[in-house]
């Protein structure tokens, strides 16, 4: 599953 | 969040300050491009599409609102504020922003981590913003007069940027599966394109004089 964590990123 | 990050992220804010306070307090826009201030202001109506939907931190939050609220204040100011409008290089600004825009949509439906609405618009912004800063770095170089908050300005975005790499690099390290390629290569090249504009940065500051990009 892809990661999402970049989305926490501005 | 990581101190990188965070050191990124409070550059990115103080640049936005530096702007809005040479605009309010001097009433001036001399040596602004509108053209990157309307992409940024797009830049980040495409990339926050998830504000109300995706809760990620108040933090998160309000920065985001800052930013969407500072970008488009910033547009109003340059193109409606009685005083403000005069000061506009309207002339010299002559970068055809949209030429960038299409472009960028086109590469974002190409090259994208999902195909749906809201993650492309996001890849979008990112493609962006890694171009939106050209109108200025152009105006920069065609003003002869520029005064320092504007390079200011512009040192503290490209240091946002940079800040913004290390962080990637200390996160791919420290948290299990953190690979972003698209993010990593568009936050490349949109530092890379402040690497001309650094080196006379630095140049004009080890001399002491005024910084004046060559034509």
């Amino acid at each position: 599953i892809q990661s999402d964590s970049i989305k926490d990123e501005l | 969040m990581n101190i990188l990050r965070l050191a990124g992220d409070m550059t990115h804010l103080i640049s936005v300050i530096v702007l809005l306070l040479k605009i309010h307090s001097i009433k001036s826009c001399a040596g602004i491009s509108l053209k990157t201030q309307e992409l940024y202001a797009l830049v980040f109506v495409s990339r926050y599409l998830n504000i109300f939907t995706d809760f990620i931190s108040l933090y998160n939050t309000i920065m985001k609102l800052i930013f969407l609220g500072t970008s488009f204040s910033i547009v109003w100011y340059m193109r409606y504020h009685k005083i403000v409008r005069r000061s506009y290089d309207k002339d010299q600004d002559t970068f055809r922003h949209y030429f960038l825009v299409l472009p960028c949509l086109i590469l974002a439906l190409l090259i994208n981590e999902r195909f749906t609405f809201k993650e492309i618009m996001w890849t979008f912004s990112l493609y962006l913003e890694a171009v939106a800063i050209l109108p200025q770095l152009v105006l920069l170089q065609r003003t002869k007069n520029t005064d320092n908050l504007t390079v200011q300005y512009i040192f503290l975005l490209g240091a946002y940027r940079a800040l913004y790499i290390l962080n990637w690099i200390y996160r791919y390290f420290t948290e299990p599966d953190y690979l972003h390629w698209i993010t990593w290569i568009s936050g490349l090249v949109q530092t890379i394109l402040y690497g001309d504009f650094f080196y006379y940065y630095f140049l004009s500051w080890k001399n002491n004089v005024k910084l004046q990009l060559p034509a």
